[in-house]
């Protein structure tokens, strides 16, 4: 595995998208993970669609039957994968643009611009989910986002935090030395792209750490999933 | 000498220090202070005066959490965003959506494990 990796510096990360007051952050990590698999599947940058996702996918955790994607409400990355597999994929974000609240289905089969060819989870293993990143394309992940309402910048690396996974994100990169003052040493960390827009963060990112000291750290291991896609030809 | 060439520069900073040498308390004047500048870097308004001084206690609140979180989070920079008019649960329903899940741990749906990739060489 290289010492640093990052898709941004290989064109397979869209802008950072802002999901405004509306509980879709699941649906931002999943098109996120769905327009980088496209990106290794075709050669080309889509940004893909939310809103399709908040308004038709109404899809249900086998497990957990009244567990399910509900727009605004909530939604889980795995069933996201999962509704678009069998809808066929997801449109543009031009064709079925994100509006911030749900509506009705719209969906058309037409205009789908990328499709889900397969998906899985990734064990909770720092190697494991770096070789998936690098091998696949950014991950779908779950985190606990409770250091992200004050976070401005610099590689997060809470003393403690917990480890039940609130937020969805992407991942999208990782870098072996970030500068850690305090603890004199340099810490390594992995990039994760936010949807709360360009004025958050680092430029909509969040540096948090990993390695022997930082596993799972607000439960950032734990909840990866991997996705690829099908060569598709939009007409 | 950082402070004084600040306060020189920005009015801002002089309005609070002045306030504070005439003995007001000076963490609600520098959560004032903070929460105009807020205010008016996120274009934020609000619907009357009882909302804003709600928002104001809540934002008083927030930057002691900021500075808790910066002693429990030394490498990162914590402080204002835009979220920090909001409560801990406001912010959580309104801008985090992730479905719990059974123990904390994936709810996996259909999906599969993914193969065990080679990492070394």
């Amino acid at each position: 595995l290289p010492d640093d990796f990052d898709w941004r510096d290989k064109g397979a990360v869209g802008p950072v998208k802002d999901q405004g007051s509306c509980g879709s952050c699941w649906s931002f990590s999943t098109s996120g993970a769905l327009e980088g698999a496209n990106y290794l599947a075709t050669g080309k940058l889509e940004v893909l669609s939310e809103q399709q996702m908040v308004d038709c996918d109404h899809e249900c955790d086998p497990d957990e039957p009244r567990a399910c994607d509900a727009g605004c409400n909530g939604g889980l990355m795995t069933t996201a994968f999962s509704y678009l597999a069998k809808a066929g994929g997801l449109e543009t974000e031009k064709d079925y643009p994100y509006t911030g609240a749900g509506g009705t289905c719209k969906f058309d089969k037409s205009k789908i611009a990328a499709q889900v060819k397969n998906f899985s989870t990734v064990a909770v293993d720092e190697d494991q989910i770096a070789a998936n990143l690098v091998k696949h394309g950014p991950l779908a992940i779950g985190i606990n986002a409770v250091f992200m309402q004050t976070y401005i910048g610099g590689v997060s690396c809470p003393y403690i935090c917990g480890k039940h996974q609130d937020h969805g994100v992407l991942l999208v990169g990782y870098g072996s030395a970030g500068y850690a003052p305090l603890r004199f040493k340099e810490k390594p960390y992995w990039i994760i792209k936010n949807s709360w827009g360009e004025n958050w963060g680092e430029s909509g990112y969040y540096k948090i750490c990993r390695g022997a000291h930082a596993k799972n750290l607000c439960g950032v291991d734990a909840m990866v999933s991997t996705v690829t896609a099908i060569h598709t030809q939009k007409e | 000498s950082a402070a004084a060439s600040a306060a020189a520069e920005d009015p801002l900073i002089q309005q609070v220090v002045g306030r504070d040498a005439e003995g007001d308390e000076p963490g609600l004047l520098s959560a004032e202070a903070h929460f105009a500048t807020f205010v008016q870097r996120f274009g934020k308004s609000y619907r009357d005066a009882d909302e804003r001084a709600h928002r104001l206690s809540v934002f008083a609140a927030n930057l002691r959490r900021a500075r808790r979180h910066q002693r429990l989070d030394p490498s990162a920079v914590h402080g204002v965003t835009k979220f920090s008019d909001l409560t801990p649960a406001e912010f959580r329903d309104r801008f985090l959506g992730l479905r719990k899940s059974r123990g904390g741990l994936l709810a996996a749906g259909s999906a599969h494990d993914a193969p065990t990739l080679p990492t070394d060489g």
